[in-house]
């Protein structure tokens, strides 16, 4: 592998991108997509996460270009270059364009769009071209499968000598320097972990699970560490079942069995109350997940395989409620165990999945493992 | 030019035509923001710079462009120079 002389890096590990233009011969979703997974192929092996953003200037951005494209290095038409991007920095830093000439592909009916962006993503990172011709580095196309793709050894050297290798969790004690193993904080990545409950707390999102939970910024991985509830919430002791913050109320609800908490930050407003001041026939004895929508005013609570509508304005449950969670939200399986919106999208957790679900779109546009949340 | 190729004069002219290009654009020394670099050599003759792609390629150094060279530079590619810029 290469290094840019002054080997060039990114001083921050949460890196955005940007998505300005895109080509004719592929749909949207297919170039969101092939560049979600070709970053994706970097980040298994260094601890970098990427965040996109849909407007403004992010760190890297990402454009179909034709010809002379402004910056001194105009594609070609088909074939002969194909993309170029350049090294980190400010401004063109990392910036990746893609030759509009080309017949972009996600299979192998022209170029292969995951391929080339895997590549080019190199450079963006700090790579520069490789002599290894099994190298995803090596400068001239060879087809790669998305699906499976597994970075080269090479590559992996070369990412890794500059950012160092990915840990499987931050927090997660390393042998044998690592702290003492505290039988009551279960796997911290275990792959099959589910939460309790998950909402954001000013700029916090919490995930509770059992009688732990971990704090996290959105934007950030990094940081992440388990607490035990009592420590912040004495009163709520284990065993959340839901929760949610209605943010320009600067209140936060906690949910446990046929009661919930107030909260203003972590501090407890009052004793608990009983969860038929919201309207639940009494027949509803527990809640299992609550997530309050920003632009409606409105909290959905799920319980069992139905789910209720409550408008936080009028303060008062919807008629025509419960409905059937399953057809209102297509693609997500199972039983709800937590919600959050963040960024516009509903985020549903079930067991160790969460669902990336568009409302605009009513539907899924990702699946993720729970554990990534937690930085697994 | 004559005396780099081994092919008829009309294909070897768009050769040397088409590996002029690939030198200046992959194995010549620019200004402007980093875009992909190695630490370049001294000055670039064309045969010199024949030479480091036929060496970054794993290729016989010759300083000719026989069919192994213009193989490679006829295959799609990236656009990040592979010497210093």
């Amino acid at each position: 592998y290469r290094l840019f002389p002054g080997e060039p890096k990114w001083k921050k590990n949460t890196l955005t991108y940007r998505i300005s233009k895109y080509t004719p011969s592929m749909t949207p979703a297919e170039v969101d997509r092939a560049m979600e997974m070709a970053l994706r192929a970097w980040s298994s092996a260094v601890p970098l996460n990427f965040v996109r953003v849909n407007a403004g200037e992010a760190d890297i951005m990402i454009s179909f270009e034709t010809g002379d494209h402004g910056d001194s290095y105009p594609f070609d038409g088909p074939r002969g270059t194909l993309a170029h991007a350049f090294a980190p920095g400010e401004g063109l830093g990392g910036d990746t364009h893609f030759d509009n000439a080309e017949k972009w592909t996600m299979g192998t009916n022209g170029f292969n769009l995951f391929t080339v962006a895997a590549h080019e993503f190199g450079h963006a990172l700090g790579l520069a071209h490789s002599t290894d011709p099994s190298a995803l580095m090596y400068p001239t196309y060879k087809y790669q499968n998305p699906y499976g793709f597994r970075l080269p050894k090479d590559d992996v050297k070369g990412i890794q000598a500059l950012y160092g290798p990915r840990r499987a969790f931050p927090g997660k004690p390393t042998a044998p320097h690592g702290p003492p193993h505290n039988p009551s904080i279960p796997d911290l990545c275990d792959s099959n972990l589910s939460f309790d409950a998950v909402t954001m707390l000013g700029k916090e999102l919490l995930l509770f699970r059992d009688r732990i939970f971990w704090r996290r910024q959105v934007h950030l991985m990094s940081g992440i560490r388990p607490s035990t509830i009592t420590s912040s919430f004495p009163q709520l002791m284990s065993n959340v079942d839901a929760a949610y913050e209605v943010a320009e109320r600067g209140t936060a609800y906690f949910f446990k069995g046929p009661h919930y908490w107030i909260t203003r930050g972590f501090q407890m407003q009052g004793p608990p109350r009983t969860i038929y001041d919201f309207g639940f026939p009494r027949y509803v004895q527990r809640i299992d997940a609550a997530v309050y929508l920003k632009d409606a005013q409105k909290t959905l609570f799920f319980v069992g395989d139905e789910y209720y509508s409550y408008d936080e304005r009028k303060r008062k449950m919807e008629k025509d409620y419960p409905k059937s969670t399953e057809e209102e939200f297509s693609g997500v399986n199972g039983q709800i165990d937590a919600a959050v919106e963040l960024n516009g999208y509903i985020y549903f957790f079930s067991g160790p999945k969460a669902y990336k679900y568009d409302t605009e779109k009513e539907d899924v546009v990702s699946v993720l493992k729970s554990s990534s949340w937690i930085g697994c | 030019a004559p005396s780099l190729l081994a092919a008829s004069p009309r294909t070897s002219r768009n050769n040397y035509r088409l590996a002029q290009a690939y030198l200046d654009k992959y194995y010549t020394k620019k200004g402007g923001p980093q875009i992909g670099e190695m630490v370049a050599r001294g000055g670039n003759s064309t045969v010199k710079k024949i030479k480091e792609l036929q060496e970054f390629f794993g290729l016989r150094v010759t300083g000719k462009l026989d069919r192994a060279t213009m193989d490679v530079i006829k295959r799609p590619r990236c656009g990040v120079p592979d010497v210093a810029n």
